[in-house]
């Protein structure tokens, strides 16, 4: 199947997401 | 004792792996036995997610302003962060020492590369430890097979990249048999440049 692959860009951009609160 | 599978919620970005935080102490006199290891050891929670990730990982002191001998683990959700786990017992850890003041940086580092999937070598990742000790800090990241040097190396390497450490940086693999055998987590390892 496929991976879900995230590079930490990606991740410390998600941090600030009213979701990750 | 299981605890309830973790999934993502609505609008967030599910991870490949469900991952659980937790966290053991103990005091440096008392033998390691791997009784006391498990009454030591705490689960802090379960993440389906990156938001859910961020949500508990914000939460946690940083391993950098814990004092004395602790540990924070971050295991893929049903893999206890124990040698003797059935997915750990074939398996082994690359080591590599920090000088005191560098755990925070690093271990967010090991830890974001391993939910994001940056290693590659398949179902082999099984979790990562940061250990707070007194003279230095250690970050490692556990593999399921240890004799299977493809996946070792590439981890090696992966971590030499996502970590940016200096070629010279000594990193030293040691196998959680051996790690039984000389009831250390740390001894006798196997030095690799």
């Amino acid at each position: 199947g496929t991976r879900i692959i995230y590079d930490r860009k990606f991740l410390l951009g998600c941090r600030s997401s009213p979701l990750a609160k | 004792n299981r605890r309830k599978m973790v999934s993502p919620g609505v609008g967030e970005h599910p991870l490949q792996y469900n991952y659980t935080f937790w966290y053991s102490r103990r005091t440096p006199s008392r033998p390691a036995s791997s009784q006391s290891y498990e009454q030591n050891i705490r689960q802090i929670g379960s993440v389906a997610s990156v938001e859910q990730f961020w949500r508990l990982y914000s939460h946690l002191v940083r391993p950098g302003d814990l004092s004395g001998h602790s540990d924070f683990h971050l295991f893929k959700e049903g893999i206890k962060p124990m040698w003797e786990d059935d997915s750990n017992r074939n398996g082994g850890k690359w080591i590599i020492r920090l000088r005191k003041g560098l755990a925070s940086r690093f271990w967010e580092n090991i830890i974001l590369a391993m939910v994001g999937e940056q290693f590659m070598v398949g179902e082999e990742i099984c979790g990562a430890v940061v250990s707070i000790r007194f003279q230095e800090d250690i970050l490692s990241i556990w593999n399921r097979t240890s004799n299977d040097q493809t996946t070792t190396s590439r981890i090696r390497d992966t971590l030499r990249r996502v970590l940016n450490l200096p070629t010279n940086t000594i990193m030293e693999y040691k196998t959680h048999n051996d790690s039984l055998r000389d009831n250390s987590s740390f001894r006798n390892t196997k030095i690799s440049l």
